[in-house]
């Protein structure tokens, strides 16, 4: 359950990083 | 090339793809530092210093750092995890960690490899009288947006494969005249340069 939840976490910072880099 | 390695190792083997990716993300992000000069070519340093240390020049933006990080964290528990962890979720974090590589390659910085790693380089227009102490390396240059390519003066002696980074590094004690080769593409007679430093770019 941790690591689905920081697999989540993460996806939702790498759409903020790719909205961020463009 | 290095995505389509990884996602073509995922069909089979979906962890070694992600350690891959994450060897692969760790290799860039090197690129990255040695191409600003954040870092020497033969300096070493830890993934999560780079990324302090590219983060403190503002070189990455603040959420592809954290991104950086919590991906390390999440392969880290994939793989040192006691229990089996599902495909589906390694193919998620397989899928994540690509789009952050592709974010990676935004970073406005210019990086160079190598597209030929040597070819003959002539003193006449015809293509005759060779250099023996040089050939030409064909240089990629890119940035997000931007792609070229250049020749330049290398020892004959000096060994890349295609696909290399290098660092931008010439020696301008070392002068070379004008030059032609024949395109390796086209197989035309072309003008390489008309007096150049020569390269002595290392492998990043």
């Amino acid at each position: 359950v941790e690591l689905e939840s920081n697999v989540e976490q993460l996806r939702e910072t790498v759409e903020k990083a790719e909205r961020e880099s463009l | 090339a290095a995505i389509d390695k990884i996602v073509d190792l995922s069909a089979t083997e979906p962890l070694a793809a992600l350690l891959k990716l994450s060897q692969t993300l760790e290799k860039e992000l090197k690129v990255l530092a040695v191409s600003t000069a954040v870092l020497r070519s033969n300096q070493r340093s830890s993934p999560r210093q780079l990324i302090r240390l590219m983060a403190s020049k503002n070189i990455l933006p603040p959420h592809t750092v954290e991104s950086l990080d919590q991906f390390r964290d999440v392969r880290n528990k994939i793989i040192h995890e006691s229990v089996e962890i599902s495909h589906s979720t390694i193919f998620k974090v397989l899928d994540i960690g690509l789009q952050l590589l592709k974010t990676l390659r935004q970073v406005p910085v210019e990086v160079i490899t190598v597209n030929h790693p040597g070819i003959p380089i002539y003193k006449d227009e015809d293509c005759v009288e060779e250099y023996e102490e040089v050939k030409g390396i064909i240089l990629y240059y890119t940035s997000p947006g931007t792609e070229m390519t250049k020749i330049w003066p290398v020892r004959k002696n000096v060994d890349f494969q295609k696909g290399d980074y290098v660092t931008k590094d010439w020696d301008c004690n070392y002068q070379w005249g004008q030059a032609w080769y024949i395109d390796p593409v086209t197989d035309k007679k072309k003008i390489a340069w008309t007096g150049v430093c020569e390269f002595v770019g290392v492998r990043v």
